[in-house]
């Protein structure tokens, strides 16, 4: 199966 | 802070549609509105919802409060309104409760509920205003259903979207499997149009575990946006006209 990123590395904390 | 709705229904099914995926989150409050923000355990799919403020019987909040509750125990909280019960939530300044008041419509039953507010920390992620690729308008229960049935087969689904159909892929050790849907207007019935805006051609990958977290919100909404950008998180829309929406996000797998 594919990686899956965590969604912080598309959307930083502000 | 004070807030009322006239009928429990909706909150049950916000709380409902995001209670599995995200456990403990702060609600944020202010005159607009209420709002949480909150990731999975596994940082993969980030929550955003919003109730406005015009969306309830009546709504007042003199200062800003983040309140931090256990979305679970909110569920036990508002299994005991009924339905059609009024709600109103009360949290007055610098106190570690919330509380919860249900009123039937003839008054004659009345219930109160008092919450401890956990202490949360609240990062919140930025999330880009962004120009999607490819808009898919549907039938939230249909959405519900591919998800659903095509979790059968595989653990991942992958949406590629054409100018007129959309297709949903998946694959595992037993067989394959793949729903495509195509564009249909209906000026009569809204809510069963599937309507593609492409700009550019999109195929994504995502886990099915997650989309099926995300249906769960299929009662608020008949109909369900899915935003699509390549590289970029998908954003799943359920709009609550006059109240607000539910928005998942979900990071793609990435080729290796």
């Amino acid at each position: 199966t594919n990686p899956q990123p965590p969604i912080e590395t598309f959307f930083p904390f502000m | 802070f004070e807030a009322k709705w006239d009928h429990a229904s909706t909150l049950k099914k916000v709380i409902d549609a995001v209670k599995d995926l995200i456990g403990d989150t702060s609600w944020d409050c202010t005159n607009t509105g209420m709002s949480l923000q909150s990731m999975d355990s596994s940082h993969v799919a980030l929550v955003h919802v919003l109730l406005k403020s015009e969306g309830f019987e009546s709504y007042r909040c003199d200062r800003n409060v983040s309140m931090g509750i256990s979305l679970n125990s909110m569920a036990k909280v508002l299994k005991c309104a009924g339905n059609d019960d009024s709600v109103t939530l009360r949290h007055e300044s610098e106190s570690s409760v919330v509380n919860f008041a249900f009123e039937s419509h003839k008054e004659e039953r009345v219930s109160e509920f008092e919450l401890k507010l956990m202490n949360i920390d609240t990062e919140h992620l930025g999330i880009p205003e962004t120009e999607y690729d490819s808009i898919i308008k549907m039938p939230s229960a249909d959405l519900r259903r591919t998800c659903a049935d095509l979790s059968q087969f595989g653990d991942s689904v992958t949406i590629s979207c054409a100018k007129s159909d959309v297709r949903f892929e998946t694959s595992g050790d037993i067989g394959t499997g793949n729903v495509r849907l195509s564009a249909r207007g209906s000026s009569d019935k809204p809510e069963t149009e599937i309507a593609i805006e492409m700009i550019n051609p999109v195929s994504l990958t995502f886990a099915l575990k997650y989309l099926n977290f995300f249906t769960k919100a299929a009662p608020l909404s008949d109909t369900v946006k899915l935003c699509m950008s390549n590289n970029h998180p998908l954003c799943v829309e359920f709009p609550m006209p006059e109240v607000g929406y539910i928005r998942y996000y979900l990071a793609p797998k990435i080729d290796e």
